[in-house]
């Protein structure tokens, strides 16, 4: 699964995010991507979530929705998506992985799983990163 | 603070042999999506344009080097929300479409639905002008090599592909 969120000049927010699925699934196997509120959701009022991982287990907690309703009652993006992945792994021993932004453009990259490859770009600086707790820098 | 662009590749077991090109791939994406903002490109603009690229990478489960379902097949999902509007549009069980991202677009753009699925969704892709293109152009032999590993007995692909807790 791949994905990305954004905020422009104008502070709008915006999700996409794409998948081939898991490996294997049954034929017509539907898991969180396309569906508002698990696989990704975006809102001016509060910021936007693309996530990635264990495609029910997503769905079962709406873990984009969930993250944004967490900064809703004033969790910071860092803080809120950790909420949102703890949750999931508590409730349905699912793992996952979720990128976030609120309107001011404050971001995070966090993920509960080994490993996700993520980046975010701002202010000319590229910022990079696979393992939990990496995070490289470069100039742009 | 703003603007920025945040880009993500599969949660999940990255092979130590394919880190790289993972890390590389992610780079070059929100490279391209801060590209259109920098522009003066809107969120909406940016994001099509970072998933796109990863789509057209094959070190990534979507697009070309999507997973294979149990039949050897490519079946792709994609959603985007534009957050100034809560417009949004999917596509889901998708086939032959190199960027399923950009008719998920077009689907929130073109149509009054927030989802098609199916043979449906590529009826939608023709009728807007999207090539369709030949399952062998999406699949790499690193999808086909995990699809074939996963068909003997006691194989467990959830777990292949998503390994274990950080």
């Amino acid at each position: 699964t791949v994905g990305a969120v954004a905020v422009d000049i104008e502070g709008n927010v915006a999700s996409a995010t794409s998948t081939g699925g898991i490996l294997n699934k049954m034929e017509g196997r539907v898991g969180d991507t396309p569906v508002i509120g698990s696989g990704g959701y975006a809102d001016n009022e509060i910021g936007a979530v693309s996530t990635t991982g264990h495609g029910e287990a997503i769905m079962k907690t709406t873990l984009a929705r969930l993250i944004l309703f967490h900064m809703e009652q004033g969790q910071s993006v860092e803080a809120a998506s950790d909420l949102g992945l703890a949750y999931m792994k508590s409730r349905v021993d699912g793992l996952g992985g979720v990128v976030t932004v609120d309107p001011q453009g404050h971001w995070a990259a966090r993920f509960s799983s080994l490993q996700m490859s993520w980046a975010a770009a701002q202010k000319n600086t590229l910022h990079y990163g696979l393992y939990t707790g990496e995070h490289f820098t470069q100039s742009i | 603070m703003l603007p920025v662009v945040v880009v993500h590749g599969g949660a999940g077991h990255i092979p130590k042999e394919r880190s790289e090109k993972s890390t590389t791939g992610v780079c070059s994406a929100v490279r391209a999506g801060y590209a259109v903002l920098q522009g003066g490109g809107s969120s909406m603009d940016a994001v099509v344009e970072a998933v796109t690229q990863l789509e057209n990478n094959p070190s990534f489960n979507a697009g070309c080097g999507s997973v294979l379902n149990i039949k050897g097949e490519v079946e792709m999902d994609a959603m985007v929300m534009d957050g100034k509007t809560l417009a949004s549009g999917a596509v889901s069980i998708v086939r032959n479409i190199a960027n399923p991202i950009q008719l998920a677009r077009l689907v929130m753009d073109k149509t009054s639905h927030v989802c098609l699925a199916g043979e449906g969704a590529n009826q939608f892709a023709r009728s807007m002008g999207v090539p369709e293109v030949p399952l062998e152009s999406l699949i790499t032999d690193y999808s086909r090599m995990r699809w074939k590993k996963n068909l003997e007995p006691g194989a467990n692909p959830v777990e292949c592909q998503m390994g274990k807790m950080g």
